[in-house]
């Protein structure tokens, strides 16, 4: 798929196998085309046109929607040090200061909460892709955030 | 019930599942086809939050969330290599607390299709409204679900997706659309936000993981002034090309991690080739992104000059 580094081969078998593909309703490679983890289809073109999505989350939390911003923090892709630097950038005020948060007994990261429902964390030791890396860290957070608990 | 898109079982996988799982499509504007595998919660489907999760890219398949992340299945390679893989469950899947809708999105990635290829000439904008849509005939289809509490989530260039989305969602609330629908608030994992901020969030990062030395990293900072996002100052430019240097066949999803090479990837490689990124690649791409510099493009692996998101890179 030319994604560096990453192997996605089993997705690709399992996807691609005729008996899965009907097993799940999805149409054959002959119609939908082959899987892949990110398409390399020529005639796919994809324009970034919406710009900064600072706004959105301000307006988004401002109308009182939660969000919950997270970290692997071992990611160079897209690095924690801005996730954290845009969400400290919003100016909002700091309800849940710097700690750390546990899972099953071990610091599994770290977390600012902010007015406006708004959280940041980081997923200690977890890269881009961070459920893939700290399944069991990775559910922690995200039952207790859908759920509202510290 | 959902009997057409029910699936009862699968390729791989000898066992019950433990909660409900649906597949199918839902066609948008005539001839867009959103592929979409929904997993009821293993907990208590019908008050379990319902929550939609995007992979990114932007042009990367959701099945990576499903098959290698919080999906229900553990997924073994098979024995020998190629054949299919065998399935386990997965005791940290998401399902085992919420309700989750697996989307390939936009149209023209992973298994979502369409007969006209000019809708894979897409963009944010657009995106977030086929996604809407999709959202809009998906809870019409599994209308029990529609009270459930429901949240956005996603990674990577689902930062950009899942804001523009959350937006079309309230407005579709405010506007009367959906009036009812319970929609909660949102998650982004690693996720693309805005250029200045992400573009200038490298630097540090590899410095304090010790990636550079302190003496580049000073050197850096000076020449840029602090400031890597769109600067054009050519002193700068080199010395973020030195920063750049110091990644030749680093993993950048995860710097702790191997870098997998495919098995006829680097060995059937000519030597020429292989240094391409380390000996002729001019300075990284940094003028793509948002029509501005974007400057934390992936630095060239063994086996050949790579970007982050590659499908940019074939623009």
């Amino acid at each position: 798929s030319g994604v560096p580094c990453v192997s996605d081969e089993v997705a690709t078998i399992w996807l691609n196998n005729p008996a899965v593909r009907e097993a799940i309703h999805a149409q054959p490679v002959s119609v939908a085309g082959p899987w892949e983890i990110c398409t390399t289809n020529s005639n796919f073109n994809y324009n970034h046109d919406a710009g900064s999505m600072i706004p959105y989350h301000v307006n988004l939390t401002n109308e009182g929607y939660r969000a919950l911003i997270f970290s692997g923090d071992h990611d160079m892709c897209v690095p924690f040090t801005g996730s954290e630097a845009w969400t400290r950038s919003l100016g909002y005020a700091i309800t849940d200061p710097w700690r750390s948060w546990l899972s099953v007994g071990q610091v599994a990261g770290y977390l600012q909460g902010y007015a406006h429902n708004l959280t940041f964390i980081t997923v200690k030791g977890a890269g881009h892709t961070v459920a893939e890396y700290k399944p069991q860290q990775a559910l922690a957070f995200f039952s207790r955030w859908l759920e509202g608990t510290s | 019930i959902h009997e057409d898109t029910i699936v009862s079982s699968l390729p791989g996988f000898n066992g019950t599942f433990p909660s409900n799982q649906y597949a199918g499509y839902v066609t948008i504007d005539g001839d867009k086809n959103l592929f979409y595998y929904f997993v009821e919660s293993e907990r208590n489907p019908s008050e379990d939050p319902v929550v939609l999760w995007l992979n990114g890219g932007p042009g990367c398949s959701s099945f990576d969330g499903f098959v290698y992340e919080h999906g229900p299945f553990n997924f073994e390679p098979g024995q020998p290599n190629g054949s299919l893989p065998i399935l386990h469950l997965n005791p940290y899947s998401w399902s085992t607390v919420s309700n989750i809708i697996y989307l390939d999105s936009p149209v023209g990635v992973g298994l979502s299709y369409s007969q006209n290829e000019s809708n894979y000439n897409i963009g944010d904008y657009q995106t977030a409204e086929d996604t809407h849509s999709f959202l809009l005939q998906w809870f019409e289809e599994y209308s029990e679900f529609f009270s459930n509490p429901f949240y956005l989530s996603g990674e990577s260039y689902a930062g950009v997706y899942v804001p523009t989305l959350a937006s079309q969602v309230v407005a579709g609330i405010q506007a009367g659309v959906v009036p009812n629908l319970n929609f909660k608030g949102y998650m982004v994992g690693n996720g693309v936000t805005d250029p200045m901020y992400d573009g200038n969030a490298l630097v540090p990062f590899v410095h304090g993981m010790g990636l550079i030395s302190d003496d580049i990293y000073q050197n850096v900072v000076a020449a840029c002034n602090g400031s890597y996002y769109n600067n054009n100052d050519p002193n700068c430019d080199a010395s973020y090309q030195t920063v750049m240097n110091c990644f030749n066949g680093l993993n950048i999803y995860d710097i702790l991690e191997p870098c997998y090479h495919g098995s006829d990837s680097v060995t059937s490689l000519p030597v020429s080739f292989k240094q391409l990124g380390a000996t002729e690649r001019p300075l990284p791409v940094r003028k793509r992104m948002f029509g501005r510099a974007w400057p934390y493009w992936a630095p060239a692996v063994e086996d050949g000059p790579v970007t982050l998101w590659p499908q940019l890179d074939s623009q």
